[in-house]
């Protein structure tokens, strides 16, 4: 009766809600962690010393490097056709502007398509792009792309619409890519408000002139640690079941969402399993990843270090899309393999998230599951999650702590199931 | 039949018998 007795013990018993209090602790205590920062630093040390204390096994920090990325002081005002400030968000990795900042007039388009068509008014301008939200990964090709696409056409900067599927006025962060050999320009966030202030500006032919100060500073790649941690299996020690969240965050909010909750739930499968007494005949191991908003940076060092153990790689599982209440799990894997992920998740009938879902997703977990290994996701009601993504709004107040008993009762038994099982799940 | 990569029915019903134990 194993899986009940985690659910009872994760979401009606004596650890409910450790999770989240261990969560607030920590987001109060360090604050955000963005990849080289010192408060990134402090978390790692802050959680090397906590799985100590919870007499985890094989505590360690794996050594990584990282970059280094600093915003610096910041600001937007628009000057025509009147002044306004605008709230902005410098994006990872963007060159900050020279002293004086940038002073030009803006072209507003709403796709890299009408950018292309009107190359010719670009040039010398800021571009602000007004895409509408569709959806997370369709969008945020124009936070990633948009200031290279801009500077393809001889912009000096481009503003990007926040991808946010709500917003109160509020910028969202996030990282950017450079093209090579194409030239480095700035580029932040702006409002959804704004974008859609200036796109109703310029339909009416009014010219605009906003000024841009970005203060950002790229400095050489930093040392950090993807943070470990294990309960080792009993009869196949070597055989290994991941349960991992992202420890880095950007610099804006606390990162209690994106990805602390993940973090802090995978922290919770292996204290659960290990205040119950049971110990799974392969091992499960808590990896706390570093610089994954950065580009799944340390998860990528991680695959480099251990892919030669491949072959002992059960499944992999990462939480990186929130904590809110769970709807069931995603999965990646063979048809034979679902078929049992499929029975794993009718032992979750007794708090009825029982459904398993296609395509499991995750940075820091992509390269596993691209080399063949199963891979699972946590799926959560995440209707709320880009509203507060990358923003200020990534607080602990996003966080509830009876979804986080749930996520956490989910993550724990598919855990502790898959790795105990006789065999590894097929491939 | 096992395939050379698969998983025959039979096994995997006993899988699934070996998860619902976990109850």
């Amino acid at each position: 009766d194993a899986a009940k007795s985690i659910i009872d013990l994760a979401v009606y018993g004596s650890a409910q809600n450790r999770s989240y209090e261990r969560l607030a602790l920590f987001v109060d205590t360090i604050g955000n962690r963005v990849s080289g920062s010192d408060n990134l630093k402090k978390a790692i040390k802050y959680m090397y010393s906590a799985l100590q204390d919870d007499k985890l096994q094989n505590v360690s920090l794996e050594s990584v490097k990282v970059p280094h990325w600093e915003r610096g002081k910041e600001s937007a005002m628009m000057l025509q056709p009147r002044q306004k400030n605008l709230a902005i968000l410098g994006l990872g990795g963007s060159v900050g502007t020279p002293p004086e900042g940038i002073s030009a007039e803006v072209i507003v388009v709403s796709s890299f398509a009408e950018l292309q068509s009107r190359e010719q008014e670009a040039k010398g301008k800021i571009v602000v792009y007004n895409q509408p939200y569709v959806s997370y990964g369709e969008t945020v090709q124009y936070r990633s792309r948009g200031a290279s696409e801009a500077a393809k056409v001889g912009a000096v900067a481009s503003l990007i619409r926040s991808v946010a599927s709500l917003s109160i006025n509020s910028p969202h962060t996030g990282w950017q890519d450079y093209q090579n050999g194409v030239p480095k320009i700035p580029t932040a966030c702006i409002t959804v408000e704004d974008a859609e202030l200036m796109a109703r500006l310029s339909s009416r032919g009014v010219k605009i002139v906003v000024q841009l100060n970005m203060g950002a500073v790229q400095h050489p790649d930093a040392d950090s640690f993807n943070t470990v941690a294990e309960i080792v299996g009993s009869k196949y020690p070597e055989q290994v079941v991941i349960v991992s969240g992202h420890l880095d965050s950007w610099d804006v909010g606390q990162g209690a969402m994106d990805d602390g909750g993940g973090a802090f739930i995978s922290w919770e499968a292996l204290s659960l399993i290990r205040d119950l007494g049971l110990r799974p005949k392969r091992t499960i191991r808590l990896v706390l990843w570093t610089g994954e908003e950065e580009g799944g940076v340390g998860s990528s060092q991680y695959y480099e270090r251990h892919k030669k153990d491949i072959r002992n790689m059960d499944l992999v599982m990462e939480s990186d899309i929130g904590t809110f209440m769970p709807v069931g799990m995603q999965f990646s894997g063979k048809p034979e393999a679902r078929v049992i992920m499929s029975e794993v998740m009718k032992l979750l009938a007794p708090i009825n998230i029982t459904k398993l879902y296609d395509n499991a997703e995750g940075t820091d977990i992509s390269f596993w599951m691209q080399a063949g290994v199963p891979g699972a996701s946590l799926l959560d009601d995440a209707s709320r999650y880009f509203w507060f993504h990358h923003s200020e709004g990534d607080t602990m107040t996003v966080q509830n702590p009876i979804w986080m008993n749930h996520c956490a009762a989910v993550w724990t038994v598919v855990a502790y199931v898959v790795a105990d099982l006789e065999e590894m799940l097929p491939r | 039949t096992d395939s050379q990569h698969g998983v025959s029915s039979r096994k995997l019903e006993r899988i699934k018998e070996e998860v619902a134990g976990y109850k």
